[in-house]
């Protein structure tokens, strides 16, 4: 993982921010990208828990439709709500071709999105959200034959 | 002897070693004391021994389902005092309570009164 | 696509939020 990231960290994988079949914006490959290889980091603003869940309740009652809080661990929690990167933008499917994954590097932990198979240029990025189930229903927009209908 | 709980706090706060002062930095984080009580009228005191220039402390009861990863009142189960303004803070609404806060060298007093007979 | 997120700020590494003293009050004398 260390050796991945320092690589990912001299020599970024070239992605597009482009019109989503999707949702909106999403990310695309804009270089052939092998399985398994890391393909951002997920940025933003580590906070606690608690500290994100009055956010959430925020960002509802302002509108903000989609979270882009990202749990690390019980401890902190990754907003990219107001700042970040372009992971952000990544897109949910049912049936993606990436995956989150939690790794440490110098004793920090950190969100990685690594590819799950090969993606070829010009393919949008997505991996599963992994939403927590909750009541108040999240439609899935994917449209992947496997789509689970809802994010949440 | 009452002392502040090891096993009953936010763990980023450092307690001292006779476990009678507390330490805590960053965001608020709270402890509570080794002894509760359930029914009657009880007092203790508090002293500030140190107060940075932006730090603030919010002290008063709390029952044993107040969150500790966030500073006594935020929820329904904590009364609170603050330094900064005087507030006092019960279910995250600040009130007005003294006319001025509080800080190094001061000595609080909370008192509790509990119906005798609690169930 | 900083038109699309007008306020978004982009950032290279996580950065830690230093909390504020009123981050949890919903209402504050």
């Amino acid at each position: 993982d260390l050796l991945k990231f320092n690589q990912l960290k001299f020599r970024k994988k070239q992605l597009k921010f482009a019109r989503s079949g999707i949702h909106d914006w999403g990310l695309f490959a804009m270089e052939d990208i092998a399985a398994d290889e890391m393909v951002i980091e997920y940025v933003g603003q580590r906070i606690r828990p608690l500290i994100a869940d009055i956010r959430e309740k925020q960002y509802e009652t302002i509108g903000i439709g989609s979270s882009y809080l990202f749990r690390i661990d019980s401890e902190s929690i990754i907003d990219a709500t107001k700042c970040g990167n372009l992971a952000r933008f990544i897109n949910h499917s049912c049936n993606p071709n990436c995956y989150a994954k939690i790794i440490t590097v110098d004793g920090v932990k950190k969100i990685v999105i690594y590819s799950k198979q090969p993606i070829a240029v010009n393919e949008e990025i997505t991996y599963d959200y992994k939403f927590p189930i909750e009541e108040d229903k999240i439609s899935c927009l994917c449209g992947t034959p496997n789509c689970r209908g809802t994010l949440n | 002897q009452v002392m502040l709980a090891l096993h009953d706090r936010a763990t980023q706060l450092k307690v001292t070693e006779g476990r009678t002062a507390v330490t805590g930095d960053k965001g608020y984080a709270s402890i509570r004391a080794t002894h509760f009580v359930s029914r009657g009228t009880w007092y203790y005191e508090a002293t500030i021994t140190e107060m940075a220039e932006n730090a603030a402390t919010r002290i008063g009861f709390a029952q044993a389902l107040a969150n500790l990863q966030a500073p006594i009142g935020f929820d329904k189960f904590g009364y609170s005092w603050r330094s900064r303004k005087g507030t006092k803070f019960h279910d995250s609404r600040g009130l007005h309570y003294s006319d001025e806060g509080y800080g190094k060298g001061d000595t609080l007093g909370f008192l509790i009164h509990l119906p005798v007979e609690a169930t | 696509w900083t038109s699309f997120a007008p306020e978004f700020k982009e950032l290279d590494e996580n950065v830690e939020y230093d909390e504020d003293e009123g981050d949890f009050d919903e209402m504050d004398e």
